[in-house]
């Protein structure tokens, strides 16, 4: 809170040898 | 420090992107990895496919390693392959990564920004600032920036001959100040006799430097002779009996430490009325912290009530000092980085042995108790393990019973 950032679910890109697809993982970012 | 305004992010838990380096490919190739410890900087990292299996387990300072947020590769058309070690564990290593990863945290996707940002700093070479006199403690000089690393300055006074006579300190220390403070607040100050002139010189800006509480001083408020217990700034394991000698303005007292006085003041130190270092008369007795009384006080044992009687003098007002104690979160036994403050260049591995409100007892490895320093919680000069690391300082090792002399 106090460094104005805050958790948002995000879909998070992979890609390995068997191919590319997204996860939803949790990152935090600059508050809007 | 870097990185301090966004640690919060990163815990224990947390998926990175980092190389893997077990690997029989001549290209760099990555892998997720779960943070599954946290010292200082340093981070313990697992391979994401070894589940409890420890043995694998490698340490990773993320200031300084390539660290990324899951996602970076596929962003950045780096290859994601598994650790030769596991590889033959998993035939499905897309359903095992999304089972893994669902649900849990990773990076920023602008951490490196982030930690490249947090290691910038505003002192640059040729700037001049004031700071004391590291031969006569109750003046200051002029100096210029000679070297920043994270935020401390290599300070060359302005009239060493060949650069020699320099002083380390942080950048937030309260001994520099912007050109001019001294004789703002009535501080003793040697003009420095320049010879030469320096090509680009700037005064640095006051903005930089470390800002002070606003203090009243019209009301009740210290005067001289008025007795106090301080930090001793030549021997910093000792709290000692102390009087404040001058007032100066906005909120600054030159202190001196009763029975090491030199007869023309010239170890009075300047402390600013909220520094953490200096305290009321009875604190040491209170918090159970060894006062050291006057030298060649011939009375033993030290009783404020009686040197207070015997020099007709007063307590300072409790209510005018510093009360104010953060939520540092520091407990005894940690390990950090700290400077030793009695040679500040250096920045030596050290212990937290006590912690009395906001003050803790620093101990440097390696070495007697007698070294020991009465530091800040919020001193500009302690570091998270891994600092020197990130900032390309040189860190001083524990030192070894041999070396101690």
């Amino acid at each position: 809170e106090a460094t104005g950032r805050k958790w948002e679910q995000k879909q998070v890109q992979i890609k390995t040898l068997e191919g590319e697809f997204s996860v939803t993982m949790w990152a935090s970012d600059d508050k809007k | 420090v870097p990185m301090g305004l966004f640690w919060g992010d990163i815990a224990e838990g947390v998926r990175v992107e980092v190389l893997n380096s077990d690997t029989n490919l001549s290209t760099k190739v990555y892998w997720i990895a779960e943070i599954v410890r946290l010292a200082g900087f340093k981070a313990l990292l697992r391979y994401e496919g070894f589940d409890n299996d420890s043995s694998h387990d490698f340490w990773c300072n993320l200031g300084v390693k390539e660290i990324h947020p899951v996602g970076w590769c596929a962003s950045n058309g780096k290859p994601l392959v598994p650790p030769k070690s596991i590889q033959h564990k998993c035939s499905n290593w897309k359903a095992f990564l999304v089972k893994r990863l669902t649900g849990v945290k990773t990076l920023p996707h602008d951490f490196s920004k982030r930690v490249q940002e947090s290691t910038q700093y505003p002192f640059t070479k040729l700037m001049r600032v004031e700071v004391v006199d590291k031969t006569h403690l109750c003046r200051t000089r002029v100096a210029l920036v000679e070297q920043v690393i994270g935020g401390r300055l290599r300070l060359v006074y302005e009239e060493s001959q060949d650069g020699s006579d320099d002083f380390w300190c942080h950048m937030y220390s309260p001994l520099i100040h912007s050109i001019g403070w001294s004789r703002s607040i009535g501080h003793r100050f040697k003009r420095s006799e320049v010879s030469k002139k320096i090509e680009g010189l700037i005064d640095a800006p006051s903005q930089l430097f470390l800002k002070v509480k606003d203090v009243d001083q019209s009301g009740d408020w210290f005067k001289d002779g008025m007795k106090l217990e301080a930090i001793d700034p030549l021997n910093l394991s000792a709290i000692c009996v102390a009087t404040v000698r001058k007032v100066l303005a906005d909120g600054y007292l030159m202190i001196g430490i009763d029975g090491s006085e030199a007869a023309d003041g010239s170890d009075w130190f300047c402390y600013h009325s909220t520094s953490p270092s200096i305290f009321p008369v009875g604190f040491c007795e209170i918090n159970n912290i060894e006062l050291t009384p006057p030298r060649g006080y011939n009375k033993p044992p030290f009783k404020w009530f009686d040197y207070l009687r015997e020099t007709c003098s007063i307590a300072a007002p409790v209510k005018l000092f510093n009360k104010e104690v953060p939520n540092h979160g520091f407990r005894e036994g940690m390990k950090l980085e700290a400077v030793d403050l009695m040679e500040p260049r250096l920045v030596c591995v050290a212990t937290i042995t006590r912690i009395v409100h906001r003050l803790l007892r620093i101990h440097f490895d390696g070495w007697e108790d007698e070294y020991d320093q009465w530091v800040d919680c919020e001193s500009p000069d302690l570091y998270p393990v891994g600092w020197c690391q990130v900032t390309g300082y040189q860190l001083q090792p524990p030192a070894a019973q041999s070396t101690r002399e």
